[in-house]
């Protein structure tokens, strides 16, 4: 079973194409192994990226240094899901 | 709410407990309710599709098809919401009994089964089917850029590894291809409606190229009286527009082939975002999602009920 311990899922608010075309620069770097939950298309959507943990410090940094505004939408990703696991399997118990 | 069951429509469930709930769906309302196999998945999980018929032959039909994105559970969980509300409104709600009493709907809960059984057993986060790609190491195709429709076009992935992999070509996935031969073959589907999730978008053709379909002034118009029904019920503000207008230009996508097929209204839903969770949505959330999707998803219907073409 694949785990996300430290995977965080970020909110990026793009106030501009230029910004947006920065975004899908980094969509382009595989080596990050980003998730896009919505990808970069137009400044009136949110862009949600899933980002592994070991690359999340750089991608803040990348997003910090543009001066590209985020939030944490999910701060550690695996606790979710464990929740959502106990939410499923309490109700099979119910 | 009385069920002869104890399924619980407020929580996710595995592949096998949904099936058993169609199950019980066609045995309970058998008078109208059956349950068909359209195929067989890549992995040979049978494709389950309800039909919600009161009779006649070959009839009018409407297309409903879910999860084909397999971790966006909330728009299975919303379809076997919305199976048992047809089932159980036929006879009592008046508008739903008029159009099963004119039309046959086609409901797919669980498009993309092998990704669906991956997402509960191995990766919660995988969207894609799970064919091998020849010559790579990476499995999986993106289902909703593999339709015949504008395929290989902007806005898919010719990387097995992307998680917009359009395929080796249109229709290689045999999830896709079942329904496109379903399709087909029955030869009188009005709409082909399919739920995503999530951003609370309602979206309709094109999204293989950023052109007006012919029908642009109804489907915008149907698009916004659906949106503003979903909102009704509990405030949720869907966005109305072309794929390619309200996201990105996007190719191989389900209602572009449908569209292009001669099914006037296409639509696809992108499901409520609570802002917190993305697709992750909390079981909590299944049922009022399904409630207000519901809503939106009756306007259209209702509108294709009585603009027979």
């Amino acid at each position: 079973l694949e785990t996300f311990v430290g995977d965080q899922v970020l909110r990026i608010k793009t106030r501009n194409e230029e910004e947006v075309k920065k975004l899908q620069l980094l969509e382009s770097l595989e080596h990050l192994e980003l998730d896009f939950w919505i990808n970069p298309s137009t400044p009136a959507l949110p862009v949600d990226v899933r980002i592994p943990a070991n690359s999340v410090q750089a991608v803040k940094a990348f997003l910090e240094s543009h001066g590209i505004e985020y939030s944490i939408l999910i701060e550690d990703l695996q606790v979710v899901l464990d929740k959502e696991k106990q939410d499923m399997a309490c109700s099979q118990q119910k | 709410e009385r069920s002869s069951n104890s399924f619980n429509y407020g929580t996710y469930h595995s592949l096998d407990s949904i099936y058993a709930e169609l199950d019980h769906l066609a045995s309970e309302y058998s008078n109208i309710v059956s349950k068909l196999q359209i195929g067989k998945s890549y992995e040979k999980r049978p494709l389950y599709v309800l039909k919600f018929s009161t009779g006649g032959s070959n009839r009018p039909a409407i297309w409903i098809d879910a999860g084909i994105h397999s971790r966006e559970w909330v728009t299975q969980a919303s379809a076997v919401w919305i199976a048992k509300k047809i089932a159980s409104d036929y006879g009592k709600d008046l508008s739903i009994t008029s159009l099963l009493n004119k039309m046959d709907i086609f409901l797919l809960p669980v498009t993309n089964p092998d990704g669906y059984v991956f997402t509960h057993t191995t990766n919660r986060m995988w969207r894609k089917t799970r064919s091998k790609n020849q010559g790579s190491p990476c499995v999986g195709v993106d289902p909703n850029r593999n339709w015949d429709a504008g395929f290989g076009g902007p806005g898919a992935s010719s990387n097995p590894c992307s998680d917009s992999y359009r395929g080796p070509s249109a229709n290689s996935e045999v999830e896709v291809k079942s329904v496109v031969n379903f399709i087909k073959n029955h030869g009188n589907i009005q709409a082909f409606l399919t739920f995503h999730s999530y951003s609370q978008l309602l979206m309709y053709p094109y999204g293989y190229k950023c052109t007006e379909p012919a029908d642009y002034a109804e489907l915008d118009a149907l698009g916004r009286a659906a949106a503003s029904s979903i909102r009704s019920l509990y405030g949720t503000t869907f966005t109305v527009g072309s794929i390619c207008s309200t996201i990105y230009q996007a190719s191989g996508g389900s209602i572009d082939w449908s569209y292009d097929y001669g099914i006037k209204y296409s639509f696809a839903f992108e499901l409520r975002d609570t802002g917190r969770y993305g697709f992750l949505l909390p079981a909590s959330q299944i049922i009022p999602t399904a409630e207000e999707t519901w809503l939106g998803l009756k306007k259209i219907m209702e509108h294709v009920r009585d603009n027979p073409y």
